[in-house]
């Protein structure tokens, strides 16, 4: 039984590729003067990488970027983003934090970033991380989205070998689902803030991942994200640890906010929600709606420092 | 459909160099098919990693040969998988 509308949608469950496509119909179809749906390209398999648009006017607006389920086995995050989604469209006109950043800003959300692998992780496999791109000479398929991208890649922190979790790829930007992104954000050219949200482990991370060299704007971006995890601990105590990608888990080559920061977006995080290691990407559905109301916090902190530094 | 049943997710904690470098090429120990979930962070971090049975008991004894501290995060992954899918349909039906 389809929901009626994205008020009768359940936020607290996991959804299909199809239930996520048509709740963002639905939403663009509910709210058609904020919200519209923008197709930036094609997965390897032919699906549509569909962005919502959030814009109260104004052409080629500041922006932020959020994107969700780029490994796809990480539910938590595809499952956050319907409700982020809602949660745009609900609190804009009442919450004043947010209205002032859109009423100024544009929010861009790709919720099924990698929708071949989250096909397929619904259908045989539900352990699937990268693309589905077949490999030639290897029996293996697709390559790690979060090693693909033009920052550091090849070098070491990522996996030269196709079966690997952390396969780069045969050359940077190969996969679709990473070009399609790569191509937005250059013909954009006006975001100001890239948050690619992961799961779990709960962290929050700024560049860089494959270099050890710090970001010119590292003393800002940890503070920021100490604020940001600040708030989102002050809802149910969460716990998340931050830093730099690279002194904060490993050294990750070919990553998607080294890329961006690389482009000039200096609010440029991601994170990795929970949990820290019960249930991993297996996260119980009951957990969907609190993970997604604490991340918010902290994702209104980054949006809104964006917001009031302009640059 | 790729099932998972007796699959278990392993949570190691090095605790030194020695160790760490020991599971920095879990990946490529290809004899044990090992999925890692959480990759080696540093020392005191843990590392979780999805074992299939078949390879379970002797990637638990290589565990135990090199004094790599290791608990069972999840027992079965399918029986997780199985709540999860149920879930999903029943939330469907409503």
């Amino acid at each position: 039984a389809e929901p009626r509308n994205t008020d009768s949608f359940d936020y607290s469950n996991y959804h299909t590729l199809s239930e996520i496509y048509s709740f963002q119909d639905m939403l663009v179809a509910e709210n058609p003067n904020f919200v519209s749906k923008i197709v930036i390209g094609q997965s390897y398999e032919g699906r549509p990488l569909n962005v919502l648009k959030f814009s109260t006017g104004g052409s080629n607006r500041p922006a932020i970027w959020i994107d969700t389920g780029i490994h796809s086995r990480e539910w938590v995050t595809q499952a956050s983003a319907l409700w982020f989604a809602k949660k745009i469209v609900t609190d804009y006109g009442k919450d004043a934090a947010l209205t002032a950043i859109l009423n100024n800003m544009d929010i861009f959300l790709e919720i099924a970033t990698n929708p071949d692998g989250y096909y397929l992780t619904h259908t045989s496999n539900r352990m699937w991380r990268k693309t589905r791109k077949p490999n030639p000479g290897y029996s293996c398929y697709g390559v790690d989205p979060n090693r693909n991208w033009n920052a550091g890649f090849g070098e070491p922190g990522a996996s030269s070998y196709p079966c690997s979790e952390t396969y780069r790829g045969p050359s940077a930007h190969s996969e679709s689902e990473v070009k399609s992104i790569v191509d937005f954000v250059q013909s954009h050219g006006n975001i100001k803030a890239f948050i690619s949200i992961h799961a779990y482990s709960q962290m929050l991370m700024y560049p860089y991942g494959y270099t050890k060299t710090a970001a010119k704007d590292q003393a800002e971006l940890h503070a920021l994200a100490q604020k940001a995890i600040t708030d989102l601990a002050s809802l149910y105590g969460t716990r998340y640890r931050y830093g730099s990608i690279i002194n904060t888990i490993y050294q990750a080559s070919g990553n998607t906010i080294d890329w961006t920061y690389e482009q000039g977006i200096k609010y440029s995080y991601t994170f990795e929600l929970r949990d820290t290691g019960y249930y991993g990407f297996l996260l119980p559905a009951r957990e969907i709606v609190p993970t997604a109301e604490e991340t918010w916090l902290a994702l209104m902190a980054i949006m809104d420092h964006a917001y009031k530094n302009p640059y | 459909k790729e099932t998972f049943e007796g699959h278990q997710v392993l949570r190691i904690v090095p605790k030194n160099e020695a160790q760490l470098s020991l599971l920095k090429n879990l990946e490529e120990m290809t004899e044990f098919e090992l999925d890692v979930w959480m990759g080696v962070t540093g020392v005191s971090f843990p590392v979780d990693v999805r074992v299939p049975p078949h390879t379970l008991q002797s990637f638990k004894s290589y565990l135990e040969s090199h004094d790599l501290e290791y608990s069972v995060m999840i027992e079965d992954i399918q029986a997780i998988l199985d709540v999860e899918k149920q879930q999903m349909e029943s939330a469907a039906r409503v």
